[in-house]
């Protein structure tokens, strides 16, 4: 059984793709089977590591709104044990698609059970919205939803939005789903702003912040425009170290090293 | 008649809402009267003018949904001549509740149509996707939609599925609808990626992205945790001086000066 964590968080660009692309790729390198889905329209967690969305038969659109079986979407990467199940341009009309659909929050969810076994962790890259794709993401979440956060302040007023969701979703449609970790991003330490940012974050979810700070480095935002994840791109980056010690934090919390 | 603008970019955290609220309060500084916009359920530009939407009767989510007049909505702020039409939380429902009402791409627009012809400009803040409060905002574009581009790489990819949203609006809901304009957001002179990003842009957009570059600036991060735009908050900063050419090139592109 897969560990599946989504990444979500309605605020847009707080380093949701940043951070499924590069704990993906991480987790990979040290050993373990990695599926990322990509159920973002914009499909950048896609091209972040180099697979063209247009060449591609089938994606995640199929198997959310056609119910093809996810095997015939995975696609393997130029990484060892890193698959993805790659996003299309046409998910964008999936929200509306979807709307009348039986159990539309639960095809996602339905679609990794019928998954081959083989991933130790499936990580879920969701848009910046809480409509019915992030819904999705949150109801398919077996092990918890991490959220990248932003050390600026409009990312902290979003927060509580999240919560409430998370707990209607919980309510309704996933038992399971809990918080497992806040991931602190693009820390800029020249400034108070973001430390008061993390003091806020900290004070209101105390520890179910993750320790580890991921800083702001512009390697991690060239990464994509190579279709690299960071370890390839500039594994001695401040911002690829970050995310290597944030790997560790996250597989010793799950007990697995 | 206001001249009418939509900010929007389905691209998260590009400076949509920066721009849409830094952009209103220095042209009503320059004596114009101004209507700000926020349909958008994160309620960012809401709390940008320092605007508490806990403590509102009414919301941009009546107008839209319940069909209020828009004038009820339309909240002074703490600067002369420049008025909001606040979000709220409960927008995030209007996607939903919206689906099979009757021309609800138009409610925005018919809304606006009965504001009171007080304001020389309107701005519309949307969300960051191209759903149905998007599909709204571009509809009610009279004038044009200003297209915020982060100087980073993922930003890029975006663009044109965006501009695609734009022609089947222009086809289907709005003919006068066109780009009034790109502004390059968040540049750090310091980087390539910056440079290449707004070289790649100004190649595929020519005389179409506005002249005036907006720096990353911290100081552009503060002014929302103080409820207040960057004039306020720091008017001698780049951020500022930034927003104050780019409305004096909006300005002279409208005739305006
Ligand atoms: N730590 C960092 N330092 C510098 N740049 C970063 C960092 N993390 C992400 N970026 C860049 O910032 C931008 C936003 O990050 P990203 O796209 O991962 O956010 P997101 O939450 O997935 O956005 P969206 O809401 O659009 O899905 C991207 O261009 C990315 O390359
Ligand atoms: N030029 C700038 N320099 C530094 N920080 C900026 C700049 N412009 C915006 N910001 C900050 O970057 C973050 C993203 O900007 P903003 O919220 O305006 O983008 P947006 O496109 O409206 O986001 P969303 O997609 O969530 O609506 C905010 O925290 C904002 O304060
Ligand atoms: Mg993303
Ligand atoms: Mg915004």
């Amino acid at each position: 059984m897969s560990i599946i964590y989504t990444l979500a968080n309605q605020k847009g660009g707080v380093g949701k793709t940043t951070t499924a692309v590069n704990v993906a790729a991480y987790l990979a390198a040290e050993g373990f089977n990695v599926l990322l889905v990509d159920i973002d329209p914009q499909a950048n967690a896609t091209s972040s590591l180099g697979v063209d969305r247009r060449q591609l038969a089938t994606s995640v659109y199929d198997v959310l709104v056609n119910q093809t079986p996810l095997e015939t979407a995975i696609t393997p990467t130029q990484w060892p044990r890193l698959h993805i199940v790659p996003s299309a341009n046409q998910l964008a009309g999936a929200t509306v698609e979807l709307v009348s659909a039986l159990a539309r929050e639960h095809r996602l969810r339905v679609a990794l059970e019928g998954a081959p076994d083989r991933y130790d962790y499936t990580l879920i890259d969701c848009p910046p919205s809480l409509g019915i794709l992030t819904v999705n993401g949150l109801t398919a979440a077996r092990n918890g939803v991490i959220i990248p956060v932003q050390c600026e302040y409009l990312a902290l007023e979003g927060l509580s939005q999240l919560v409430q969701t998370i707990d209607l979703v919980r309510r309704a449609l996933n038992p399971d789903l809990r918080i497992r970790g806040l991931v602190m991003t693009m820390f800029d330490p020249r400034t108070n702003l973001s430390r008061q940012v993390i003091q806020e974050v900290r004070q209101h979810f105390g520890n179910r912040v993750f320790r580890t700070i991921i800083p702001r480095s512009v390697r991690l935002g060239e990464a994509p425009s190579f279709g690299e994840p960071i370890l390839s791109h500039d594994p001695r980056s401040s911002g690829a170290r970050a995310y290597q010690v944030l790997t560790k934090e996250l597989l010793l919390g799950d007990g697995k090293i």
